[in-house]
């Protein structure tokens, strides 16, 4: 059986917040190392991976692995009577058909109790290669956040070049076009604000905005982002967690 | 127009 527990509702509430509109129905596959879920969108464009570790809990039991078949919506209908504060407590028996979230508020004189109903969700596995990437770049996640959201008013794609210059983000569209480059800036005071590239070799990608802009949800869950490209292979955009991660992949676009 | 790939084409399902 799974018996886990969060201090702060928050944070599960951020994640499904990140990934509910790009993923609907997905496994929450509780194990010895936390609760991982992988799901790819629809069109099989992009993938959402996520790992709450077993750390990050104030009491974490899970006897064997459990996936939990779980729509989004309906959780976040749940999750929205959890206070950001609430102490929650997730239950399951092995092969459940319902999920029990108890919310506890800090003073300790409200307790919540729910049950979501499961489903059988068979998701495909994917292997994702362990990869060397040509440049990985850190920036703040609401930098990238407003590129994104700016870029995708001019256009549906963004080309994305890494060189030891910077990053630059360019697009073409009916209205006109655009390009913002962000410097090497590692910002010693404040590094969380800071730009910095590690360059193995320039790369030049295409991606669409619709799943950049989409991805960007996400920003709340940390400070910065972590960008990893190389040429011919999906980007992986990384919002690394105290206690975890949400890693979104997307495939690129080949042009002509 | 880019074309769009598809994860597919790149992670192997296991």
């Amino acid at each position: 059986m799974l018996e886990a527990r969060l201090e702060q509702s928050s944070v599960l509430k951020k994640v499904v917040d990140a990934i509910k509109d790009l993923v609907q129905d997905c496994n929450f596959d509780c194990n010895d190392s936390g609760i991982q879920l992988q799901a790819m969108d629809n069109s099989h464009v992009a993938l959402v991976a996520m790992h709450l570790k077993t750390e990050g809990f104030a009491l974490y039991r899970c006897d064997r692995n459990i996936a939990l078949g779980i729509n989004l919506v309906s959780l976040q209908k749940v999750l929205r009577a959890a206070q950001n504060e609430d102490v929650m407590t997730l239950k399951a028996e092995d092969s459940p058909d319902a999920l029990s979230l108890v919310f506890e508020n800090s003073e300790n004189d409200r307790i919540s109790e729910y049950d979501l109903k499961l489903m059988d969700i068979d998701q495909e596995h994917l292997g994702i290669p362990e990869t060397e990437y040509g440049a990985t770049v850190k920036m703040p996640s609401a930098e990238f956040q407003r590129i994104c959201r700016d870029l995708s008013l001019l256009s549906e794609s963004v080309a994305i070049e890494a060189t030891k210059e910077g990053i630059k983000f360019s697009c073409t569209g009916d209205i006109g076009k655009g390009a913002v480059t962000l410097r090497q800036n590692p910002n010693v005071e404040k590094p969380e604000l800071g730009t910095t590239i590690e360059l193995q070799e320039p790369v030049a990608l295409t991606f669409s905005l619709k799943y950049l802009v989409n991805f960007c949800k996400a920003s709340g869950l940390s400070n910065t982002v972590t960008i990893s490209l190389s040429n011919e292979v999906p980007l992986l955009i990384e919002y690394e967690m105290e206690h975890g991660y949400v890693r979104f992949y997307l495939a690129p676009k080949i042009g002509d | 127009e880019h074309g769009q790939e598809t994860l597919d084409a790149f992670f192997g399902s296991l």
